[in-house]
């Protein structure tokens, strides 16, 4: 590509989600008051099922790890959110100032490693999105411009192309072309799909900001295809029908089967559990047939 | 021109498709009737064993999973459609990953998807020449700023129609573009549905044992956890009907069930039992039945507790 010269392409990509690091963190502290204070078994990488975020040193020896052993045998990262920890300790409350914060220490953290030496471009694309507890209060995004929308486009500046600046400061929704003319991955700011925001409703009415999210996925995805470029959907919060509002799972699902000859899958994380997630197609059409015949 | 010509077919094929048709194609089907999509539908069982933090703040000592996934398995994988239902290339379906997290609510997990580059070489030098990115986003953008009036708009003066206008003039006169018209017929199925450039092929599941990094046995690191082609998932390549198929293993014996349930309800318990007395005189064929099908139940059992055990990142949260 004219940004990035010749590109050796592996066949191969990761996908993390959900790195939630705490600062307040302390080993050897009590799991019952989220591993940051008291005196109690918390290990110093953290522990399974006993329910504190993640220790800093997890988060930097993880990605230390994909450096050492990843970094040169993948061709970009996905990286679905959620990068800082959860808003659950009254004693530390999380205030917007330690959102940002936090997001932009992982974000540098996420960069110095990824890039390239001899230039400011990555070496591995990385490609993130929004998680409900990278906001403040968790879960609230309304429609940009807003602050939220511009500081985070300066958080992760280096991984959103410049030409989508003013579309990203509408919704937090970009895409990322990883093998030019070929491959892209749109990372898609699922809160305005997510039912626990408060601030939106459906994707029916036209105010809202999942209604425009769907017509700016529809415009790119028909220059897409237009293209004979393959597709995958990312984001945060996964698409069923717990988390998305009806009136916007029915419409990823008739969009993903009516571009089925370009779009290859979604990746998700926030639900903490590894599993595969099927959407019929059928059920969603009836269920707008049902809505529309209502009209 | 050419292009509003298909647009104007394909609007005429979504409506047929979609619209203007009452029957219920699966009504006549052994199979069961599709239910539309539902706000409660699916996650009603979940909804009722759960506070409403569940889901909303995430986080904290995990409770409750192995429910939500039972939920899953009864809702999502119990009632995914036969073959000819679901299409050849299960196309009826999409699917969305859902992967493991650093954050140690069970053990730390990354995945390493590995896609096809057969012939991209060959894609890649070949010369097509598109409009530039430049005016695809002058004209996004131009749309996206198009997006103002619609908070400023009543919402019913952008469906105003006519008492005697049929679905179509109605469709035509607003179309809404949140909706997608159908895929052209003649562009072949993706790299999701059949093997090609950018397949998935596979993947594999790293995660971080932190009993045993936290109590010095274990240097950290992350380690292998499983890869989709293992013996027990046996995914060929990562294309939708390789899961499908997998899906409908995983609920089988849910569906099973039920359908027992049914049957027994349905009055069908008697016959059964007539059939079963007379199937007693060859005793040793049924024993030899019965042990296929107590296999194929002890198959299906491993399945679920080895995707149980992956689910939960090999951290025993599901014993």
């Amino acid at each position: 590509s004219t940004e990035k010269g010749e590109q050796i392409i592996h066949g191969r990509f990761l996908h993390i989600t959900d790195i939630h690091p705490d600062p307040y963190y302390k080993t050897g502290s009590k799991q019952d008051g989220f591993c940051h204070s008291g005196k109690g078994n918390a290990g110093k990488y953290g522990d399974a099922i006993l329910g504190c975020d993640s220790p800093m040193v997890l988060m930097e020896d993880t990605i230390k790890w994909i450096e050492d052993n990843l970094k040169d045998k993948i061709d970009f990262i996905v990286w679905t959110g959620d990068n800082i920890r959860h808003d659950n300790d009254r004693r530390y409350p999380r205030t917007e100032l330690n959102i940002f914060e936090m997001n932009q220490q992982v974000s540098d953290l996420m960069y110095d490693t990824f890039k390239n030496k001899k230039d400011p471009n990555l070496k591995v694309d990385l490609i993130p999105s929004l998680g409900n507890n990278d906001v403040y209060p968790h879960n609230l995004f309304s429609p940009g411009p807003t602050l939220q929308t511009r500081e985070l486009f300066k958080i992760w500046r280096n991984f959103i192309p410049a030409s989508q600046l003013h579309v990203f400061n509408r919704g937090a929704y970009f895409f990322q072309e990883v093998i030019p003319n070929q491959l892209a991955i749109l990372s898609i700011n699922t809160l305005y799909l997510f039912q626990s925001n408060p601030l939106v409703d459906n994707c029916d009415k036209k105010k809202e900001p999942g209604y425009k999210l769907f017509e700016w996925l529809g415009y790119v995805l028909k220059e897409m295809r237009s293209r004979n470029m393959k597709v995958w959907l990312t984001g945060h919060v996964p698409p069923n029908e717990k988390n998305y509002d009806i009136s916007c799972l029915r419409k990823y699902i008739v969009w993903s089967y009516e571009y089925r000859d370009v779009i290859i899958g979604g990746l998700y994380g926030h639900m903490n559990m590894d599993h595969f997630i099927p959407l019929d197609s059928v059920a969603a059409y009836k269920s707008i047939r049902k809505s529309l015949k209502g009209k | 021109a050419s292009s509003k010509d298909v647009e104007d077919e394909l609007v005429q094929k979504f409506l047929v498709d979609n619209l203007d048709s009452d029957s219920d194609s699966d009504s006549d089907d052994e199979d069961d009737i599709t239910e539309p999509l539902e706000d409660s539908n699916m996650y009603r069982v979940f909804d009722e064993n759960h506070d409403e933090d569940f889901v909303r703040v995430q986080g904290g000592i995990p409770s409750g999973k192995v429910k939500y996934m039972e939920t899953l398995r009864e809702s999502l994988y119990a009632t995914i459609k036969g073959k000819r239902k679901s299409g050849t290339s299960s196309e009826r379906y999409s699917l969305a990953f859902v992967s493991a997290s650093v954050v140690p609510t069970f053990n730390p997990g990354l995945r390493v998807w590995e896609y096809n580059i057969t012939d991209l070489g060959e894609k890649l030098t070949k010369k097509t020449q598109f409009e530039p990115w430049d005016s695809f986003f002058t004209g996004l953008e131009t749309m996206m700023q198009s997006f103002e009036k619609y908070d400023i708009e009543d919402e019913d003066d952008t469906f105003k129609i006519n008492e005697n206008d049929d679905l179509a003039t109605i469709f035509k006169k607003k179309r809404d573009k949140t909706f997608p018209l159908p895929k052209p017929e003649k562009l072949p199925l993706g790299p999701g549905y059949v093997p090609q450039t950018f397949t998935p092929e596979r993947y594999v599941q790293y995660f971080a044992d932190l009993e045993g990094i936290n109590s010095g046995k274990k240097d950290f690191s992350y380690e292998f956890e499983y890869s989709t082609d293992n013996e027990i998932y046996e995914l060929g390549t990562l294309v939708v009907d390789e899961w499908i198929k997998l899906g409908r293993k995983l609920g089988k014996p849910i569906k099973d069930k039920k359908k027992e349930e049914e049957d027994d309800e349905g009055g069908k318990k008697k016959k059964k039992k007539k059939k079963n007395k007379k199937k007693k005189d060859g005793k040793s064929k049924k024993s030899k039945n019965k042990s296929a099908s107590d296999n194929a139940e002890d198959v299906l059992q491993k399945i679920w507790n080895t995707y149980l055990k992956h689910t939960f990142i090999s951290s025993n949260y599901e014993n």
